[in-house]
């Protein structure tokens, strides 16, 4: 998914876990 | 003078600051590339997304913040993430760039779309922390109390927050007297800002809201 339809929250949540671009 | 922990925590946070930072090759396309509207509307997103996972990277290290209860990790976050990249713009627009550099930066936010109203206060803002001619210290350690603000949105643990954002303000007040001897008011200036950043982060939805419609 582009960075642009990711809400913040989800930004949020995939970063702390460890998580970038899916 | 600064405990011996004090200074241990200052070059701690100086260095996550400084190690978690948007990308050099997403920045410099930023300064040197042509982009139509679109263009441009695309990149300040994904910068803007890149944004929040550097400072997320950032947050992690702040002590303390891992272990409080992990939807207030994200409460806070969520409560803090555009102030801190306000912060962050900030800082770019008060460092010594090279010659241009600032003004392509300033004209490209400029050309973005976003209304007027929104834009004025913004560089404002930028002016306004540029006087204040802040150290690295002071930067990375406003970020951290930005983001250990315990009256977030759906933060439960208050005073959990609280117990983490206390030892970083003596900190930075302490700094603020050691790098500003000259300026007694320097330390309340700083947290001025904070408010001036919670009336950007108020507009920020506003301001999203009319780039979109452009």
């Amino acid at each position: 998914a582009s960075g642009n339809t990711i809400g913040l929250e989800a930004i949020i949540r995939k970063a702390l876990m460890g998580k970038y671009d899916e | 003078e600064l405990s011996q922990d004090q200074q241990a925590l200052i070059s701690y946070i100086v260095d996550a600051h400084n190690k978690h930072r948007i990308p050099q090759d997403m920045a410099k396309k930023l300064l040197q590339e042509q982009f139509n509207a679109e263009e441009n509307f695309l990149l300040l997103t994904e910068m803007a997304t890149s944004h929040v996972q550097v400072l997320v990277e950032f947050t992690k290290n702040i002590p303390g913040f891992q272990s409080l209860d992990h939807e207030d990790q994200i409460a806070l976050l969520k409560g803090s993430a555009v102030e801190a990249m306000f912060l962050r713009s900030a800082q770019v627009f008060t460092k010594k760039l090279p010659n241009g550099h600032t003004e392509v930066l300033e004209d490209r936010i400029r050309r973005s779309g976003i209304s007027e109203e929104f834009m004025t206060p913004m560089f404002n803002f930028y002016k306004s922390i540029g006087e204040l001619q802040m150290m690295q210290e002071e930067h990375a350690l406003l970020t951290a109390i930005t983001i250990l603000s315990p009256d977030r949105p759906y933060v439960k643990d208050q005073q959990a927050v609280e117990r983490l954002q206390e030892p970083m303000l003596e900190v930075l007040r302490k700094v603020c007297k050691l790098q500003h001897p000259q300026e007694p008011q320097h330390f309340a200036r700083l947290l001025g800002r904070l408010t001036e950043l919670r009336t950007l982060n108020h507009h920020h939805a506003e301001m999203l809201e009319s780039w979109r419609m452009s």
